[in-house]
């Protein structure tokens, strides 16, 4: 059976900001993302460019090309057709929105390929 | 209420391993 989303997409989950500041995830903004990766020691944020969207393992779920960040590294993640990412300047997207909604109650756009999703990865440790 | 962290909404995308 296919893994169970995480509870924080549900619509009104209180997510904590790097700065202390408590949102609810649907009033999350692209500026949100920036500015806690910026007071982030540890986390730098990244952009990943969809590239392509294939069907999955399972008729529920997809697997999705990124190219990421400036090295254009491509790397592939297979999720729920519901799995919402955040798009820069657009906000939470999935590959099926009407899914997203129903479940999570969380409104959606449908992903793209073309999207720029944020995604992070760990700073480099000197 | 619980509250989560602001990282755990975002995927780490990691090199996918081949199966």
């Amino acid at each position: 059976s296919p893994v169970a989303l995480p509870p924080f997409f549900m619509r009104g989950s209180i997510i904590q900001l790097a700065d202390g500041e408590l949102k609810r995830v649907e009033d999350l903004k692209t500026e949100d993302f920036i500015q806690s990766a910026e007071i982030s020691s540890e986390l730098k944020i990244d952009s990943s460019t969809v590239e392509r969207i294939d069907s999955g393992q399972s008729p529920n779920a997809v697997v999705i090309q990124f190219s990421v960040g400036e090295l254009k590294a491509q790397v592939c993640v297979e999720v729920l057709l519901e799995y919402p990412f955040f798009v820069f300047g657009q906000g939470w997207s999935s590959c099926c929105p009407d899914r997203t909604t129903q479940l999570f109650e969380l409104s959606c756009a449908k992903l793209c390929v073309g999207d720029v999703c944020v995604s992070l990865t760990l700073r480099s440790l000197r | 209420v619980p509250v989560f962290p602001w990282h755990s909404l975002v995927p780490f995308l990691a090199p996918t391993q081949s199966d």
